[in-house]
């Protein structure tokens, strides 16, 4: 695993998050869920709490923009670039944004939103990318499961490293 | 023997890929910032080959320096925007 320059991190274990607007591509239920559950891999694992806010500020920004969309980052039109989030810090730090112009879905016929969601938060808490093709932070996207996903035990290392385990008995 | 024009634009658009890809992931631009004064898009083939060794290195390819097959199939797959090369 790797961390950004600095290993920075956030300073608090009580993080916010907001979504801004959804795709058409799913419910917004379904991706009220997968956001919360690429959340829940991180915060089962650390003393991290993550709570939603509907409006203001939060820590962790959520939005689905194409092309350029306002951070001097644009995204490319399907495929090849997915989604990509800010390591933690203040104002854009933590803001996590999602390529309105791939196909998203909750299964494998398009983008799987939770796993590319999973991997974009763990950005967000401050992990890099890591070189282990099986780690949830390798670059590419490969597909799995949903139901029988586990993060790797690099992605676990990397986060309790920054964050330690889990204090819930 | 004459290449074909089509192979000819086919390396063209691979190295066209190749350098946004290495821009983007692998901070191409700054190794080469004595030549960017001159020509934006000018990037010196010594830098472009280093920044495709440390792309090979990162992903456990054979370390070559050359755009051969397996690295451009690394280079076409879908991923994350966020550079391998933290910043």
């Amino acid at each position: 695993y790797n961390h950004f320059p600095g290993t920075i991190k956030w300073k608090k274990d009580k993080i916010t998050y907001r979504i801004l607007n959804y795709t058409p591509d799913i419910s917004s239920t379904d991706v009220d869920t997968a956001i919360w559950r690429a959340l829940k891999i991180w915060s089962d694992i650390t003393p991290l709490k993550f709570t939603r806010i509907f409006e203001g500020e939060a820590d962790i920004m959520i939005s689905f923009g194409a092309r350029e969309h306002g951070d001097n980052y644009p995204f490319d039109g399907a495929n090849g670039l997915l989604a990509h989030a800010f390591p933690p810090a203040a104002g854009i730090g933590g803001d996590t944004h999602f390529d309105e112009d791939e196909t998203w879905t909750m299964g494998s016929n398009g983008y799987n939103l939770f796993l590319v969601a999973a991997h974009e938060f763990g950005h967000a808490l401050g992990l890099a990318h890591s070189r282990d093709p099986g780690a949830l932070m390798f670059p590419t996207y490969t597909f799995a499961s949903v139901n029988e996903f586990r993060l790797s035990q690099d992605d676990v290392s990397g986060i309790q490293a920054l964050y330690g385990a889990s204090n819930e008995i | 023997s004459a290449v074909p024009l089509s192979e000819i634009e086919k390396n063209e658009e691979d190295w066209q890929l190749a350098q946004t890809y290495l821009n983007r992931f692998y901070k191409l631009k700054d190794s080469s910032a004595g030549f960017a004064s001159k020509n934006r898009n000018y990037v010196s083939k010594s830098s472009l080959s280093n920044k495709i060794k440390k792309m090979q290195e990162f992903f456990g390819l054979e370390i070559t320096g050359n755009l051969d097959s397996a690295t451009m199939g690394i280079m076409e797959k879908p991923r994350c925007g966020v550079p391998d090369v933290a910043e």
